[in-house]
């Protein structure tokens, strides 16, 4: 799709169509924002982000990525949308992305499991479709994939994670043993200068924070709680959506080695997870006239936490 | 695709601890083949499972032996992604 306003963001695309919007919308807003190759994944897809930036070096920057989870298809779907509709509202000067960018990057990483995302449109077995993890090979033959969400270097083996090959919360052999999570901290750690990390997952209406691992509560918890409070009353202010909040552990369960803690734990204060619009009637099959509204609603909470994050310099 | 028509989505409820033990032991058993969408976690917490047709009389019999209610969601996952298969073929037209 040659134009990004022609461009159907209420419909699920597969990784070639959005690795072609990304090119459509790099060219369309060659001002603001490049589209960075962070390396490849096991199956040697290229891994790409969204840089936004006004320029300087090393600014203070916000992360957010998607689909780390593949069959996750509203993370990736409503990262698309979220990448266009801060590129229009820097073009049209809409606060308060402006304002965000003057002072700030941000990263978007629309697909962060590119091989589990393709592996999730092969036909035509349609069982895949449900596949989560990624697809590198493991100790047992039969059993391929890691869950990248258990793979960080934060407290790995612990609670929440399995040391199967066939779970599918396998956490992989060792620490960032996966070239998927490897890549996206080489990137954050050689920056150097992340201020927030927000990743991107679906089911059960959860905006989330620190720690995962543990139940203990994070140095930050009041401030954390506080804002992803504000923020998730921002989204519900759209639909009406209700979202819980609280740590990872206690809002959903105990999860080792998640990207969450991993960023905490490397001072990365303004990290949160959110756990999109998807109530278990639909599976991870929301309907794709959903995805806009989900999009929009997310984007009021995440344009909370970035202008939080860009008030509270630290 | 025959591997998934008749896969349904289980809500299970949780009312003790015991219930979250014996949750806990089944989601252990990756033989299985159940792909659990959340967690037995506590008892405020649903649990939501893919159920293969294969196993939906074993995780029945399971689940009323260890007097565990549940709910199905889902009837039938396969018509679901029918349905988006159908409609991500329409977008692609357009």
């Amino acid at each position: 799709e040659r134009q990004t306003k022609s461009f159907n963001f209420a419909a699920y695309h597969d990784l070639e169509t959005i690795y072609n919007f990304m090119d459509t919308l790099v060219a369309s807003h060659s001002n603001l924002i490049s589209k960075v190759n962070i390396g490849s994944t096991y199956e040697d897809r290229p891994m790409y982000v969204l840089k936004f930036s006004t320029g300087g070096e090393k600014r203070p920057a916000i992360w957010i990525d998607a689909g780390m989870h593949a069959r996750e298809w509203i993370s990736h779907a409503t990262a698309v949308w979220l990448a266009d509709r801060i590129a229009t509202d820097f073009k049209e000067n809409r606060a308060p992305v402006p304002s965000i960018l003057s002072k700030m990057d941000i990263y978007l990483m629309i697909v962060a499991n590119p091989d589990g995302y393709v592996f999730t449109h092969r036909s035509p077995n349609e069982f895949y479709r449900l596949w989560r993890k990624n697809r590198s090979a493991t100790s047992n033959p039969k059993c391929n994939g890691v869950d990248l969400n258990r793979n960080w270097d934060a407290e790995f083996s612990g609670p929440g994670a399995s040391d199967d090959p066939c779970a599918e919360h396998y956490r992989g052999p060792f620490a960032q043993s996966e070239i998927e999570v490897q890549n996206i901290a080489d990137l954050i750690m050689n920056h150097g200068n992340f201020k927030s990390f927000m990743t991107l997952h679906s089911y059960k209406q959860l905006l989330m924070y620190p720690y995962g691992y543990s139940g203990n509560d994070a140095p930050d918890r009041t401030e954390l709680h506080d804002v992803a409070t504000q923020a998730s009353r921002a989204l519900n202010s759209w639909h009406g959506t209700i979202y819980k909040v609280g740590s990872i552990f206690h809002i959903i369960e105990p999860a080792s080695g998640a990207s969450v803690d991993w960023a905490y734990q490397r001072g990365i204060k303004y990290s949160f997870a959110f756990e999109l619009r998807d109530t278990g009637e639909y599976g991870f099959l929301l309907p794709a006239d959903q995805i806009v509204s989900t999009a929009r609603e997310t984007w009021y909470a995440l344009r909370y936490i970035m202008q939080y994050v860009c008030d509270h310099p630290y | 695709e025959e591997l998934i028509n008749g896969d349904k989505v289980f809500r299970i409820h949780a009312e003790s601890e015991s219930h979250i033990h014996a949750l806990k032991e089944l989601e252990r058993d990756v033989d299985s083949g159940l792909d659990f969408w959340t967690h037995a976690v506590s008892t405020e917490q649903p649990v939501d499972i893919r159920v293969p047709h294969s196993r939906l009389y074993a995780l029945k019999d399971f689940l009323k032996k260890n007097n565990i209610p549940f709910t199905v969601i889902i009837n039938n996952v396969q018509e679901l992604l029918v349905r988006e298969r159908e409609e991500m073929v329409r977008n692609a037209e357009v």
